[in-house]
């Protein structure tokens, strides 16, 4: 038997959108610890991975392993069925092969029940190396999302580039250049506003837009972002995920010339 | 121009 019950439901419907973009189908592991799912997008160019733990749901019971292969779109549309006030619970039996997204209304008063089928998925799993990054750059969500979409209109890359000056995003092509510089703040009211940076040594790394700008779906889940920068190494892109998980994207930098 | 590699050029399988 597997159950989890989120009273913020609203949390699990901004996952969906954060990846659906993305990825069309994936498996969600569910464990005693919680929920994981790693997928790349289809032209393998992305990672994502979304980590949810137990300890976060208000109600989580796994008696055994269980790997459920969701079709994202179908399950979006399920999804798209709750209110954002609703609370959610994901239902499955042992050896299942559907499962069930319960809706209930704050109050009680409205209960709705869905079933998807599951999918057998034969996807391959990747192993993260730890990585102590060069850079880390702690930045308002919301600013990198504005950052990315005007930058798309220059080129179809970002060269990020980060030094103890501060990070400089810079994208060039036929109408010109562009260059955004974010330094290091040095005092905000709210913490959520800050731009601080991890530095050890500068990196500079090029990456797609179209990417960038599809990990930005993830910005209603947290006013901060951090990216992580190392010579020749994925970008990773995470956000918080409220108070029960991550989600993190992993980006392959452009080489050569 | 830059290529684009493919991230399990980077995360091998496992």
């Amino acid at each position: 038997m597997f159950e989890a019950r989120l009273v913020h439901g609203n949390l699990l419907k901004k996952v969906l959108d954060a990846i659906k973009d993305l990825l069309t189908e994936a498996s969600w592991d569910c464990a005693d610890s919680g929920i994981q799912l790693q997928a790349m997008d289809n032209s393998h160019v992305s990672l994502v991975s979304v980590n949810l733990r137990a300890e976060g749901f208000d109600k989580y019971r796994c008696d055994r392993n269980l790997i459920m292969g969701m079709d994202l779109t179908s399950m979006s549309k399920i999804l798209k069925c709750s209110a954002s006030d609703d609370i959610i619970t994901m239902k499955a039996q042992d050896n299942a092969d559907t499962v069930s997204f319960i809706f209930e209304s704050p109050s009680q008063e409205k209960v709705s029940d869905y079933q998807m089928k599951l999918m057998n998925l034969d996807q391959d799993h990747l192993g993260i190396p730890e990585t102590e990054y060069a850079c880390v750059i702690k930045m308002p969500s919301g600013e990198f999302a504005r950052i990315c979409r005007d930058l798309s209109n220059f080129g179809e890359n970002i060269v990020i580039a980060c030094s103890k000056e501060g990070v400089k995003f810079s994208a060039a092509g036929d109408i010109g250049t562009a260059n955004v510089k974010l330094a290091q703040t040095s005092s905000v009211d709210k913490e959520e506003d800050a731009v601080v940076i991890d530095m050890q040594e500068p990196v500079t790394l090029t990456f797609a837009c179209r990417y960038l700008n599809m990990f930005t779906k993830a910005t209603p889940l947290s006013p901060q972002v951090s990216l992580s920068m190392h010579p020749d190494v994925p970008l990773v892109v995470e956000y918080a995920i409220g108070e029960i998980g991550q989600i993190q994207y992993f980006l392959a930098p452009k080489i050569g010339d | 121009a830059k290529k684009q590699p493919t991230i399990s050029k980077f995360f091998a399988p496992g």
